[in-house]
């Protein structure tokens, strides 16, 4: 967040953060570990904020190790705890400090930060990107709900959280937390429930994607009434240059921040020639690691634990590899030893060179925090779970990527940075990397949008960002994928990069409400307690004959699964939210590999009384294609010459 | 003989959910009676314990439960399902 807020193109003087305000008016909830204030400018009372907004009803409740009445303000207006649902789960009860809001883990403290924590000049992690650390939504108020601790979050506190968040009318709700394995069913998952209700009564629900990736259809959260959001790089990068004896360099990743092993060249050896592949603490050889540099697998223990184990048996430092799925991107960590991490391709060569020498050596040289248009940005993570949307294919997942690697923002003093108990360092700040860190960027960006565009719905400002977004990166070229170091696809990035200052004027919006999201449910098949989870009164009995591909998405997923589907048709209404109430917008279509695809009709007038207008998209197999991949995209675009309206198309054979 | 007891989501019909006490943080009250009445005698030992009560995010309670007492309310006309209760994950 010393970045971000510029990465995205905020600016105090124009775009979408003057029309807001900063949002003042906004709530933004967190569902997270809670909250560190103590110490923490990004939670202090701002004199320049106003009153919180009078309409919400929160507040703060004290417990051990945290103040309620002394640490909240008009920055940090609620507070609350929900652990019994854990307690029972576990089968025991949890430390003191579950009974208060304070979070002793940093999860929430840096997730709260991210989407709403106050401008603090000369925030950094030790030397680290250091600068003015800020919320994307720097005038929001925060209201943070604690359901989760060091084990996770249990589904009945989540619960239990939003009914609190609803009942307190926040305005946005940041959910970096989903599922474990497998997306489940709508009507069993809690958070797409408690979800549905809050986008119902108007809350903006920004939930992360999951950080399962990159395999096909991993992302969570992927209920329509979410925001789904993927996670990507900044064009920032903390290179810890691996040397080897033989001039040969690597360039790896680190946080590491302690003094620097210097120009020589010292002995290099293989955790699996020392007795850990991976480096355990306690299973490595001390005479055969003593003064060397130990290149370790990954896996097994946390990658900070590698390192700390190298150290206690008197290596010198450590080469941390990533694993094969994940390409070219390695993970940075903030290392209490010397260490940085490689990319699976480049450890391997580091392995090889280790095998073809007698006396392999070798030195890693840190160069700090390095900003730049080398490599290009943004590019997907890894790590970041992608589409297709496992329950409803017809749902385009996920939706948007965002801000979500090397993530700098407020730390727990309660916690180390490596979350390792041998680890004795406090800070204030922390860099972390998740799909849970880009969610808080877009929940900030949605409070922006919030307070801007009032009169929109969760789904119009969902669309707003969805239509509005980029796809290409820095240099030119379509965004970049870590796991491939080719191009992404739009089931791993969404609909693209959220741009913020667009998203304010997007020209058109497809809007949808509860009654849309009945339909869906309807449409899936669902029995009728399975609908009744999410309402009592809701019957799909009257509601035959809707599609779940003609739920109103600004993105298309097509479904070509059985030979016997040729044509299929999918309809959407867009509302004109332009200055021009006389706007005509022309389709333009990119149309996916084995697809034809029209558009009926081809111009979109409006007027001042007829503000939306419905059109059909129709794809058609090519009988003279021979599509191989699983997976083909495309797009489509409406212009009126000032604002382009752009929807990915996916089709799945 | 102590049958084990698991957590549960029970979403309950609105129209049989009782009139929840104020609403207040971490509220448990409001569903003792309701489970009295839709648990028969013989199935009440251990007895279930409400977690929580819902009434924004959905209309129902969270709540210790035996397997046969779960199985008791879901096929009670007043209630839509009886999800178990899982952990889920940060990202």
């Amino acid at each position: 967040t010393t970045l971000t807020p510029s990465f995205l193109g905020l600016s105090p003087s124009s775009g979408l953060l003057k029309a807001s305000n900063g949002a003042t008016d906004v709530v933004i909830g967190v569902i997270d570990t809670g909250v560190y204030p103590e110490g923490r400018p990004s939670f202090a009372a701002d004199p320049s904020l106003p009153p919180p907004p009078s309409k919400f009803r929160g507040r703060c409740v004290s417990g051990p190790s945290f103040n309620g009445s002394a640490l909240c303000n008009n920055k940090l207006v609620g507070a609350k705890f929900f652990q019994r649902g854990q307690e029972a789960l576990r089968g025991r009860a949890l430390g003191a400090d579950s009974k208060s809001p304070l979070d002793t883990n940093g999860h929430g403290t840096h997730t709260s930060s991210t989407a709403g924590g106050s401008a603090v000049a000369g925030a950094g992690f030790f030397d680290y990107a250091r600068g003015k650390a800020v919320g994307m939504a720097p005038g929001a108020r925060i209201a943070v709900y604690k359901a989760c601790g060091e084990e996770g979050c249990a589904s009945s506190d989540i619960l239990a959280a939003f009914d609190e968040a609803i009942a307190d009318n926040v305005d946005v709700l940041s959910v970096s937390l989903g599922a474990v394995g497998t997306a489940p069913n709508f009507y069993s998952d809690n958070t797409a429930v408690g979800a549905f209700r809050a986008v119902s009564k108007g809350i903006v629900v920004s939930a992360s994607a999951g950080n399962s990736g990159p395999g096909d259809s991993t992302a969570c959260n992927i209920a329509p009434w979410f925001l789904t959001v993927g996670a990507s790089t900044l064009n920032r990068q903390f290179p810890g240059d691996v040397v080897l004896g033989n001039g040969q360099t690597f360039t790896g990743t680190t946080l590491y921040a302690g003094e620097p092993l210097g120009a020589t060249k010292i002995p290099l050896v293989y955790g699996g020639d020392a007795g850990s592949k991976v480096c355990e603490e306690g299973k490595l050889n001390a005479t055969k690691v003593a003064g060397k540099i130990v290149l370790c697998e990954s896996g097994v223990n946390a990658r900070a634990a590698k390192p700390y184990a190298v150290k206690l048996a008197g290596g010198a430092g450590a080469i941390l590899a990533s694993t094969k799925s994940f390409g070219e991107q390695s993970i940075t960590s903030p290392h209490v030893h010397p260490a940085t991490a490689v990319s699976f391709v480049d450890a391997e060569k580091i392995f090889k060179y280790i095998r073809a020498q007698t006396s392999p050596t070798a030195t890693i040289v840190f160069r700090g925090t390095v900003v730049g248009p080398t490599p290009p940005s943004p590019r997907m993570a890894s790590f970041s779970s992608r589409g297709p949307n496992f329950r409803a294919p017809e749902i385009f997942k996920p939706d948007v990527t965002a801000p979500g690697v090397d993530i700098l923002a407020a730390w727990t003093g309660a916690n180390s940075p490596t979350e390792l108990e041998s680890d004795t360092r406090r800070v204030k700040y922390n860099i972390i990397s998740g799909t849970s860190m880009s969610c808080p960027h877009v929940s900030g960006i949605a409070a922006l949008l919030r307070q801007a565009r009032p009169e929109w719905s969760p789904a119009a400002i969902k669309s707003a960002l969805m239509t509005t977004a980029y796809n290409v990166d820095s240099s030119g070229g379509v965004i970049g994928d870590m796991s491939t170091s080719d191009a992404s696809t739009p089931f791993a990035r969404g609909a693209g990069h959220i741009d913020p200052n667009s998203a304010v004027n997007p020209g058109l919006v497809y809007d949808a409400g509860t009654e849309d999201y009945i339909n869906f449910l309807c449409a899936l098949g669902y029995t009728a307690k399975q609908v009744a989870v999410f309402g009592s009164s809701i019957s799909c009995s009257k509601r035959a004959g809707s599609s779940v591909g003609d739920h109103n998405y600004p993105a298309f997923s097509v479904v070509f699964a059985s030979n016997k589907v040729a044509v299929v048709t999918q309809r959407r209404v867009v509302r004109n939210v332009g200055s021009d109430a006389a706007a005509a917008y022309t389709a333009k279509i990119t149309a996916p590999d084995g697809v034809r695809v029209t558009v009926s009709p081809e111009t979109l007038q409006f007027s001042p009384t007829e503000k939306t207008q419905e059109y059909v998209l129709t794809f058609a197999q090519r009988t003279t294609s021979s599509v191989t991949e699983k997976y083909t995209f495309g797009s489509i675009e409406w212009s009126d010459g000032e604002h382009s309206v752009t929807s990915p198309i996916a089709v799945t054979w | 003989d102590v049958e084990a007891q698991s957590s549960y989501i029970v979403h309950v019909v609105e129209a049989h959910a009782p009139r929840l006490p104020r609403r207040g943080l971490l509220t448990t009250r409001g569903y003792g009676s309701f489970l009295r009445d839709r648990i028969p005698v013989e199935m009440s030992s251990p007895a279930p314990s409400v977690l929580y009560s819902y009434e924004h995010a959905a209309t129902g309670f969270a709540a210790r439960l035996t397997e046969c007492q779960a199985a008791q309310l879901a096929s009670s006309g007043s209630v839509h399902a009886v999800v178990p209760d899982t952990m889920q994950e940060l990202h």
